[in-house]
């Protein structure tokens, strides 16, 4: 089974660390901070008090051996840096480090991360369509131009069926499903009839998904 | 057109800010940090030194007239349990406010918040489930029961047609789309063939996602 450590357990180092032993791997947590690291030892496959620089520890920690290994240091944008060279230098192969800002993210690219994540920009941004959209659910971004959307139907859909509404050759996009209370309605037919409350999976350009989601 | 008030100019407030700016919307942000707010003026419509728990200045912006009141403030969880409920008290009809953790989340549901979101610990969850599979890409959660995943191809899926694996009758799972570089293949019929590099779109049950998700 795979083994993770998670450097740093500030909010997000600790839920990451919580999914991670739920899903049933192994996860060795490590933080400066001493409390934290006596709290993580409840929940946390190993927890170690250090400094994620202090080579000499990290090697006896055999931290090469891990299959990805997550720089959840947040504030301190020198040691999340330094600690992510580090990981490379020492040979763990999958990095994942965490960037406060586009600057940072482009710093730890080019030192080696493997995979860097924007935690707050990302929950910012899905947040901002959210609030931008009354009836705006879920995303997942396929491209930079497509995305799937969720959308709750709107008003003048109710009562009527796909070709009815015309959503394809009208507003160009497509209802890849459509969630009714627990049910499923996959790929539906043109013929499909749409009923309050359903909620719509769509496809399209993001063009037309801002275009759809303001339908009233 | 929406305003909206973000209190706390936090890596998380800040990309929100300019997300909804991005978007069209007017925003007001507020935070104690004098600097933080000199350089919201270059990226908000309106910044202001604040303490958003000072009533007096609050009615002064008008805050009740804001679409939303976003809560951003992180670490100082009393300021930020505080804030929230003032917001209620001045009429503000909608506040969505940050949650450090689970508790933290219920005091704020308990206190009126009309929305209560977790970034950290999203996007933990998100990593996980990308650490966890290595094909795994995204995912939309449509019910407690069924998803809809990206993954990249299995190996055992290349230059082969839909039909010849048998996505849909020996795994349960419907392909809605596939990625191909820039291009989306949009419910791609039985014949469609899949290359190297393809990402697939597919819906299921979450089970059948994660045996999906285990083929080589
Ligand atoms: N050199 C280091 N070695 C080990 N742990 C460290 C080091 N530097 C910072 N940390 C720890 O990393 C954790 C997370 O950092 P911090 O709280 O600054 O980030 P954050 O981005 O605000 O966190 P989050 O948003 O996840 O709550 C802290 O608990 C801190 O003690
Ligand atoms: N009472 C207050 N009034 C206005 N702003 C405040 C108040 N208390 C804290 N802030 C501001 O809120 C901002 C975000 O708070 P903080 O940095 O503690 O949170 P965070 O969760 O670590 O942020 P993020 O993860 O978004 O970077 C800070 O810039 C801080 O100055």
């Amino acid at each position: 089974p795979k083994q993770f450590a998670v450097l740093g357990i500030g909010r997000f180092g600790e839920s990451l660390i919580k999914e991670l032993v739920r899903m049933g791997y192994e996860v060795l947590a490590v933080d400066v901070d001493a409390d934290l690291v006596q709290e993580a030892m409840e929940y946390a496959t190993h927890a170690v008090q250090a400094d994620a620089m202090e080579e000499s520890v990290l090697k006896s920690l055999g931290i090469k051996n891990f299959d990805a290994v997550i720089v959840a240091i947040g504030e301190n944008i020198q040691s999340n840096i330094f600690t992510t060279i580090l990981m490379k230098e020492l040979g763990v192969k999958k990095v994942v480090a965490k960037a406060g800002n586009a600057l940072h993210g482009k710093v730890l690219e080019k030192i080696g991360a493997d995979m860097v994540i924007y935690p707050e920009r990302d929950m910012a941004i899905k947040l901002a369509r959210t609030l931008a959209s009354q009836n705006f659910l879920e995303q997942i971004t396929l491209s930079s131009d497509y995305s799937i959307i969720e959308i709750s139907i709107p008003r003048s859909f109710i009562n009527k069926n796909l070709r009815q509404i015309g959503v394809r050759p009208r507003m160009n996009v497509t209802v890849l499903a459509i969630r009714r209370g627990d049910e499923i309605i996959v790929v539906p037919g043109p013929d499909q009839n749409l009923i309050n409350g359903d909620i719509l999976v769509v496809l399209g350009h993001n063009q037309d998904l801002d275009d759809l989601s303001d339908i009233d």
